[in-house]
């Protein structure tokens, strides 16, 4: 049996918002200790790796493991029903072949139940090992965001560049060229502002505009995303929940 | 242009 309840529908609704432009068909596994998924989008470029830690609710239970496998697109027209401040609970058997969501007004006796119908989602699951990043950079996550929508107006690429003191993002396309540089500080009365960045070599690395276009959706969970790049491996951006994160991995361009 | 790599390049399916 599984019950997830969040305090609030709006956490899992931006959680859920966060990835699901970029993957459809989602497994998530329910353990004792949290929700995980993971899931790749079509063109293989970009991973979504997300864990819910059961500190994210405000109760949970999950006493045999459970899969959800679920179609994204279908969740999202349900968790529109439900009030941003509404309790959301999950509630899954053992072997469920729905998943069935209660929405409850927490000002008054207002209850709305939604079932979900499940699906059996083949889905292969990547290892991703644990690895040493040359480049390690927290920033803002709206300043983040601002950066890659804008320049990926112009180009359909965007190089992020670092060196010992700059963190350089640079667009080049038909209609002109853009780039926006920032240098690590300290804000001690806002640190969530704060730009920290931590490098062992530089790095000059190309990604997809429309990929990271995706992955900054995931900005509405965290004041600020941690962005990992390394020239041997896909660059990971993290967002951090209360317990647990949203994460992306994106393959780099390359040039030939 | 620069061409896209994908994730398969690093990573094993399990």
């Amino acid at each position: 049996m599984l019950e997830a309840k969040f305090e609030e529908a709006s956490l899992f609704k931006r959680i859920i918002d966060g990835f699901k432009d970029c993957v459809q068909l989602v497994n998530f596994q329910c353990k004792e200790d949290g929700i995980i998924a993971q899931a790749v989008d079509d063109s293989r470029v970009l991973l979504v790796s997300l864990e819910i830690g059961i500190e994210a609710f405000q109760n949970y239970r999950c006493d045999h493991p459970v899969t959800l496998g679920i179609d994204l697109t279908s969740l999202s027209k349900i968790l529109r029903c439900g009030n941003n401040t509404d309790n959301l609970t999950l509630i899954a058997d053992d072997t469920p072949d729905s998943v069935l969501l209660l929405f409850e007004d927490t000002k008054k006796d207002r209850i709305a139940e939604y079932s979900l119908k499940l699906m059996d989602i083949d889905a292969e699951f990547l290892k991703i090992e644990d690895l040493a990043y040359d480049c390690t950079l927290k920033m803002p996550s709206p300043e983040f965001s601002k950066i890659v929508r804008d320049l990926s107006q112009l180009s359909d690429s965007i190089n992020i560049m670092i060196t010992k003191e700059t963190i350089k993002f640079v667009a080049d396309g038909d209609i002109g060229s853009g780039s926006v540089i920032l240098k690590p500080f300290v804000n001690m009365d806002k640190p969530q502002e704060s730009i920290n960045l931590n490098m062992d070599q530089p790095v000059d690395l190309t990604f997809g505009s429309k990929y990271l276009l995706d992955i900054v959706k995931g900005s509405a969970l965290s004041d600020n995303v941690g962005v990992r790049l390394s020239s041997e491996a896909p660059a990971l951006f993290q967002f951090d929940l209360k317990s647990g994160y949203l994460q992306f991995f994106l393959a780099p361009k390359f040039n030939d | 242009t620069p061409i896209q790599n994908d994730l398969n390049e690093y990573y094993t399916i399990i």
